[in-house]
């Protein structure tokens, strides 16, 4: 399958850590065999799973500027079938390293292809810019996933992150699609949240998902134990939306 | 006075446009001559004064690239004593051209020369990033503002953040000071609040403003009309925690 699947968007703050971490989880939960990969220099998807980045020696960084392969850099977790491709700070000299290297788009898919049939789906976490981490991850990616928070200023950019995914898709990447659009930190006692869902939903069509995340306080307290949310609580509101979202997505996956 | 305030977190979503736009909005309701400069290409503080940064010729984006001056680019609120120098998405150029620029860290601030003494608090709202945009921010700016999420991811930054303002502090502006750390979207209720105040006030003591900016949905309706919570809710926690904040703040600048 190797469905490769990048968690994307520009505004900060919105979602996408707790996302990719919790989609992962929720896959792997059923025995899908998954592999999360760190983009972001803050590494958070690194700790969502306990994962100290500061001491890791090999990190996704060594995977952009040295020939270290994919297998050599992921690291298990509590979940079986779950391996992580860490980061750390050291992540933040690639957005400038990368700009004179050659075909520097294609480095992230081109080391993906080793590992593309060891896994069932690849989540890519990305962080709040559109540099070249986040263009590695749109060029190596089969489809996205964009968290949008239920919130003003998360609408204003939207236009935006459409128009990236279209210009790598005329440009590097040719089968890239919108997997879907999740809604999370949904409060639906207030009005904000309904109109921002009904704008996305104008915006987006089809193409936003039926499982609404909402505000769950266990979402964002599982990662202080380094743990996802369903194995921290999995009973809570939160894992078991993300659990919902899982099967969506792999709905939608083996449809497509 | 022209106190040069830097609003400043690499991490995304933190309240970083909230307290720009209200601490801003706070000052000019109590007559201080307030100028907020948009130096994020999101544009969400200029979109929080209701202004559209996309049908706007002259924004921030033409200080750093062109011999403009702030007095031709800064435009009027309907607050009397605040001004906005607005920003738009082609500021998204401006990390990648200013890296060939001559003292490239040094624009804002020589720019801000011409009206520091017409203005008394100059706020910067910055991207949630700490590329050369914020660096120039860091140099303009007398001191420098940290919001701070009460989450866990957020505590995971906050080495870096400091780590910059000190190189910033050794080599380009020797007189760079923390004006103090805002807790924002606090809920007491939770633990995990909690937990992140008590780590918070461990690490920067005496820095941590008295003030506690609580989760409020006013605050983030506010933009959605144009407006800050000020003048949109004026009686709610979230704009009395402002004004508050704002008064913390004034007085601070004033035995300094
Ligand atoms: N549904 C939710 N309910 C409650 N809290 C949440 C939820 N989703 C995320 N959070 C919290 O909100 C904060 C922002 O989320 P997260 O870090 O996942 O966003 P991000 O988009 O990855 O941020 P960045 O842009 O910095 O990478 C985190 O502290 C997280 O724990
Ligand atoms: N105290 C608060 N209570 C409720 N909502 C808040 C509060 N502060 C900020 N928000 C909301 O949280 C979201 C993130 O805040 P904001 O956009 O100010 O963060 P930021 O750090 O400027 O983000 P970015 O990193 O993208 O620039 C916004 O939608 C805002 O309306
Ligand atoms: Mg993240
Ligand atoms: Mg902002």
């Amino acid at each position: 399958m190797g469905e490769i699947i990048a968690i994307v968007n520009q505004k900060g703050g919105v979602g996408k850590t707790t996302t990719a971490v919790n989609l992962a989880a929720s896959l792997a939960i059923s025995r899908n065999r998954v592999l999360l990969i760190d983009l972001d220099p803050q590494a958070n998807a690194t700790a969502g799973f306990g994962i100290n980045g500061k001491i890791i020696t090999h990190t996704v960084y060594e995977l952009f500027i040295s020939d270290v392969g994919i297998k050599d850099l992921v690291i298990p977790t509590e979940m079986k079938t779950l391996y992580v491709l860490p980061s750390n700070e050291r992540l933040i000299g690639a957005e400038v390293e990368l700009v004179d290297m050659p075909s520097r788009e294609f480095i992230l898919k081109k080391k993906l292809e080793q590992v593309k049939d060891d896994f069932d789906f690849i989540f890519i976490d990305c962080p709040p810019s559109l540099g070249l981490l986040t263009v590695n991850a749109l060029v190596a990616a089969k489809s996205v996933i964009i968290p949008i928070q239920c919130e003003y200023y998360a609408l204003e950019g939207l236009g935006r992150i459409v128009g990236i995914i279209n210009q790598i898709k005329n440009s590097f990447n040719s089968s890239l699609e919108i997997a879907g659009i999740a809604l999370v930190m949904v409060d639906l006692r207030t009005n904000l949240t309904r109109e921002v869902i009904r704008e996305v939903k104008n915006y987006f069509q089809d193409k936003v998902f039926k499982t609404l995340i909402p505000r769950n306080i266990r979402l964002s307290e599982a990662p202080s134990f380094g743990k996802p949310a369903i194995l921290y609580a999995s009973f809570s509101k939160g894992a078991r939306s993300y659990l919902n979202l899982a099967k969506e997505v792999k709905r939608n996956a083996e449809k497509s």
